[in-house]
Parts: structure tokens; sequence; C-alpha cells
């Protein structure tokens, strides 16, 4: 782990006698290993480092008597600060009903995460409404129907022969007529670089209003969270991230990236399978992960 | 990146990003990168073309070691081939079945699908289209019902139909779930007890999207079920797969196909050439 390197790191060099800004380099080449395979992005990685390094030699490292736990101390310090210190709530709108749009690549976890969102929600106490809008992949309009019944929650479907923005507009018609609240709009998989599929979301955006577009990131994603996590923000303006199988060993450092990056806060935590495997997001627990 | 006229401390340090950025992984990046200064140093070169040949050629031997490993695949008449697809959840494993069937189906083999994953909410149904697409039969009982009878049941409906190729589907599992470990070579006894060589190939699917977590897949994968080939799914999108460099190095498993997307027709053949190319030569 991290901790234990840095405790070789500075432990050789205590034997030395005094530290010096070279001996604090050595221990930010530990950092940067430690976060590069945590799949921290390159760059992103870069700009943390330096800023720990400036802490690191400013702030007594080098006159500490435990230099290593001083240097874990700020590296957990500026994680949890970019992170994100509070925890954010989801958006209410000004007038309902509340819209979650859930996007991101294929296989992340959104259809799951639509039911989870719609029981965790439902448990305090609101109507929810699930939207069908993935008409692409086979029996994904049945997986969610299937997610609905076993929390009975209704799903808005029109099959596959409707195009999904005039699912998700009907939908949301459909919410307000019944009383539903909030709407989650679970949507097909897509690459952000497939031009229609993102001009897709873009005009189901501009037709149901959300009040907050959910990215659904897997936490075993490498070093392209930050490509994939800037096209969806810069095209949709994305107002969350749900970060899915946290319940696996993949460190995380997606999150931290993206985060860094686009500005946008993590709001949940997937955990497992299963529709209550539902967590809030706690930034010195993922900052823990991410150390390793 | 070799197209500038010095070979300097520069082009090194943007190697190892662009490698690192293809999710190479920090020990294999430094591996190749220090093998490269060493071959540099020593033949004197100064061309940075001549460092860009050896870098690829470098990449591509660290490939083929483990591609090399590929088991020969022998079809026996009357004896179904079984393969069985295994990973974590949502990599394309269902989608990557509906690949093979169409690719053994386009050398004139006759296949058939086993709806192994009774677990998830429509993973059945959504074989199930895909047979009907391909006009491919799929056994399958019903949701929640035991793997192990689903596998039984195809061994049995292959053997009886004369089927070449068998593809067992199996539900997506986090390799960190050691009683879900635990079935896949429960699954694999059911094969065997069949077909004494079942299943014939155990192909592990990684997301090519996936980090360092993905060498952690194959370790623990491979430890529970012996994982023959490695396919590599969604290289269409941005992401490069380099996690292969460190899969090939550490555990010699031969990658043998890629995913390149959303169809049947969307596989191809794994070749370490090509792959290396589409990096960034
Ligand atoms: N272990 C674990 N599995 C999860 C989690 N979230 C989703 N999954 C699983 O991941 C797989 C993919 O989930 P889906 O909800 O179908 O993903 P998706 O984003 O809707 O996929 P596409 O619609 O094809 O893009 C399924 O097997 C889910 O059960 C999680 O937090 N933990
Ligand atoms: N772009 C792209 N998408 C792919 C590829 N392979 C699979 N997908 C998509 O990834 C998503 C998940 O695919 P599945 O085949 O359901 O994945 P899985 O591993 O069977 O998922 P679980 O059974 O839930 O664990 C679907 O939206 C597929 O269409 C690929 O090569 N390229
Ligand atoms: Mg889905
Ligand atoms: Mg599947």
């Amino acid at each position: 782990s991290l901790s234990d390197r840095l405790n070789e790191t500075f432990g050789r060099l205590s034997k030395k006698g005094r530290l010096t800004e070279e001996d604090v380099d050595g221990a930010m080449r530990e950092v940067r290993r430690a976060l590069l395979e945590a799949d921290v992005n390159f760059k992103v990685t870069k700009d943390f480092v330096a800023a720990v390094r400036e802490r690191a030699v400013g702030q007594d490292v080098l006159r500490s008597l435990t230099p290593a736990q001083t240097a874990i101390g700020i590296v957990n310090e500026e994680l949890v600060r970019v992170l994100g210190n509070e925890r954010e709530p989801l958006r209410v709108p000004d007038r309902p009903p509340q819209i979650l749009l859930m996007v991101g690549l294929q296989g992340s976890g959104k259809t799951t995460h639509s039911g989870k969102l719609a029981l965790h929600l439902r448990k305090e106490g609101r109507n929810p409404l699930l939207v069908a809008a993935d008409v692409y992949r086979p029996a994904a309009v049945n997986q969610l129907q299937s997610l609905g019944k076993q929390i009975n929650i209704p799903v808005y479907e029109e099959g596959t022969g409707r195009n999904p923005v005039d699912i998700a507009g009907n939908a949301v018609r459909f919410a307000i007529d019944r009383g539903h609240n909030p709407v989650i709009v679970d949507t097909a998989g897509r690459l952000q670089i497939d031009e229609r599929l993102m001009q897709e979301l873009v005009d189901i955006r501009d037709r149901i209003r959300p009040t907050e577009i959910l990215l659904v990131a897997d936490a075993m994603t490498g070093q392209e969270a930050v490509g994939v996590a800037q096209a969806f923000h810069d095209r949709l303006g994305v107002t969350g991230l749900v970060l899915t199988k946290m319940d696996g060993d993949a460190r995380g450092g997606a999150a931290l990236s993206i985060r860094a990056v686009t500005g946008v806060p993590i709001k949940f935590i997937g955990t497992g399978e299963k529709l209550d495997a539902l967590e809030p997001f706690y930034p010195e627990r993922l900052a823990g992960r991410i150390l390793g | 990146l070799f197209d500038r006229s010095v070979l300097d401390e520069e082009l090194y340090e943007d190697l190892e990003m662009l490698l690192i950025q293809a999710d190479v992984g920090w020990d294999v990046s430094q591996k190749l990168v220090a093998e490269l200064r060493e071959r540099v140093d020593r033949d004197r070169i100064k061309d940075p073309a001549d460092a860009r040949e050896i870098l690829r050629q470098e990449m591509i031997l660290l490939l083929e070691f483990a591609t090399r490993n590929r088991k020969v695949k022998i079809l026996q008449r009357g004896v179904p081939f079984v393969i069985m697809v295994v990973g974590v959840n949502g990599v394309g494993k269902t989608t990557s079945i509906a690949k093979l069937a169409a690719y053994h189906q386009r050398f004139g083999r006759s296949v058939m699908l086993a709806a192994g994953d009774t677990f998830r909410a429509a993973a059945i149904d959504q074989l199930s289209v895909w047979g009907e697409r391909l006009k491919v039969p799929v056994i399958a009982h019903q949701q929640g019902a035991d793997p192990g009878a689903v596998v039984f049941d195809a061994m049995q409906a292959a053997h009886a139909r004369n089927i070449d190729v068998l593809i067992v589907d199996t539900a997506g599992r986090l390799h960190t779930k050691y009683n879900l470990m635990a079935e896949l070579e429960k699954l694999r006894k059911i094969m065997r007890r069949h077909v004494e060589t079942a299943p014939q190939e155990v192909l592990l699917v990684i997301d090519a999207t996936t980090g360092q977590n993905g060498l952690i897949q194959a370790q623990e994968f491979a430890k529970s079920v012996d994982i023959t080939d490695i396919m590599i799914a969604k290289l269409d999108g941005t992401a490069k797969g380099g996690i292969a460099f460190s899969v090939a190095k550490e555990l010699g498993t031969p990658i043998s196909y890629v995913g390149t997307g959303e169809k049947a027709t969307d596989l191809a053949e794994f070749r370490p050439d090509t792959y290396v190319d589409s990096l960034f030569f």
C-alpha cells in the first residue's frame, strides 16, 4: 500500500539525518505510482501530485518525526478536498416532477441504478415512475419492467418501435397527469463519440428538461474516464455522478479524475446487484480506497 | 509522437504518458520504456523512427508471447465444442456470445446457446432475442432456475441434436464474490461429466474501458476456472484496452477476440500487430 511504500521511502532516508526536497520528490514518485495504479487519470495525477508536493515541502514533512504519516495525511486531505467535502443532494425542480435522466457508456449500470434510485426515493415517500427509453438493446424494456415489478414501481414504456425522445416526452406528460414524482428515465448505453446517439440525448434533454442528468460510471473504468465524462458533460451538462460496482475491488480512481476535471459531484455509490445496494457518497471512504 | 527530429528525454516521457493513458499500467509502461531506452543506448539509435520500430516490436512480442499459447481448437465430429463465457458484470458477455455464434455459423457450424444467467433481470430474454435473430436454438429454464440444470440440459440437447458448437452464457459476477466464483467451477464439472474435454474454451470477456482492475479480474477468474482465451469488448470506444499487456505478461493467456460494436458482426480475431498499430503508431 502507499503508506507501506512511503514508510519505506522515508524510513530509509531518516537514517541519513535531515530530509531534503529531493527526498520529498522520491515520496512524490510513490504517490504518483499509487494514484496511477488506482486508475487516476494521468494529467489529474500530475496536477494532484504537484499540489501535494507543494504542501509537503511547505508543511514540515521535512521536519516531521513521522514524515511518511504526515505525507499520507496531506494526500488524504487533498483527495477528500478534490472529491468534494460536502455531500450534494439531488436537485429539487422549480415545479414538479423531479426528472432524473440516466446516461453513460454501455454496461455501466444505468438500468439497475434507475431501479435503485426509484426504490430509494419511494422509501423517502415519493411516487416514482420509471421510463424505458432504451429501444436498442435486446430486452432492455423487459429488464426495466422486471426491475419495476420487483419493487412494485410502474414502468412507462412504448416498446421498441418509438423514438426515445418521444417516449421520454410522453412519459413526463403521463407522470404529470398521474402525479408521479420523480420520473427516472433510463437510456441506452452509448459511446461519447457516437454523434447520432449523443444528439439523441441532447434531444431528450431539450424535450424533458431534466432536473438532474446523472452520469452512471463503472468504478473499474481506467484512463478514459475523463474523456468520457468530459464529452457527456460538454454536450449535456451532467449534474451528478453515480459510481457503480463499488462492491468489487477496483480502486475507483476514475471518480477522482471525473470530479477533478468536470467538477461534477458524486451523488451515489452502487454497491451490488440488488436494488437496495445504493449508498450515499462519503469522500473520506473513497479517498481511503483510492489510496489503497 | 515519433515524428520528431531528435530522440531525447522528452520522447521517453511522452511515451510513458501515452502508454499509461492507454491503460497499459504503471509497471508495464516503465518496463517497456526502460527496455527501449536500453536498446537505444546499446545500439546507439539516433533516429526516433528507429526507436518507434523497436518499441512496436517490443509490444508485439509481449502480446505474441501469450498468443502463441493459444490452444489449437479441435472440433470433433459428434462432440459439441463447448464455449463457456465468463466475466464481471456488464462487460459484454451476452452480446459477445451472439457475435461468436455468428462467427461459428460463418464456418458452417451448427450452434446452440445455453441461457446460464438465470439471475439478472431479463438476461434469458436478452439471449433469446439474439437466438431468434441468428436462428440459433437457445436452451433456457425459468428466471431463478439453477444454472447447473440449464447447463445439464444444454449438454444433453447439444449431443442429441448433433450440435457443433455450444456456447454457455453465465451471469456477470465480481471476482471478489467467492460463492459466485465457486459456481463457475461447478458448471464446468457438469459439462465435463457429459463431455470429457468440455468446456474446450473458457472465454473471459474484459471491457476495454477497464483500468488496472482488469488484471486482477483475469487472475482471479483464472484461479476459479482455467481461462483459455480472453476477449476485449468495446474496443470501438476511445479506450485502448492496454490492460491486455499486463494480462499477456502476467498470465500468458492469449487474447483471441475483440469486440468492436453492438451488432452480431462486430467481432474480430485479435492480432497483436494490428492491435499495437491501433494504439499510437
Ligand atoms: N456487483 C454489481 N453489479 C452491478 C452494479 N450495478 C449494476 N450491476 C450489474 O452490472 C450489469 C450491467 O448493469 P445494467 O444496469 O444492465 O447496465 P446498463 O448501463 O443499463 O447497460 P446498457 O443498457 O447495456 O448500457 C448487470 O449485471 C447488473 O446487475 C453494482 O453496483 N454492483
Ligand atoms: N460499443 C460496444 N458495446 C458493446 C460491445 N459489446 C457489448 N456491448 C454493449 O455493452 C452492454 C452490455 O452488454 P452485455 O452483453 O449485456 O454484457 P454482459 O457482460 O452480458 O452483462 P451482464 O450479463 O449483465 O453481466 C450492451 O449495451 C451491449 O450492447 C462492444 O464491443 N462495443
Ligand atoms: Mg441498460
Ligand atoms: Mg449477460
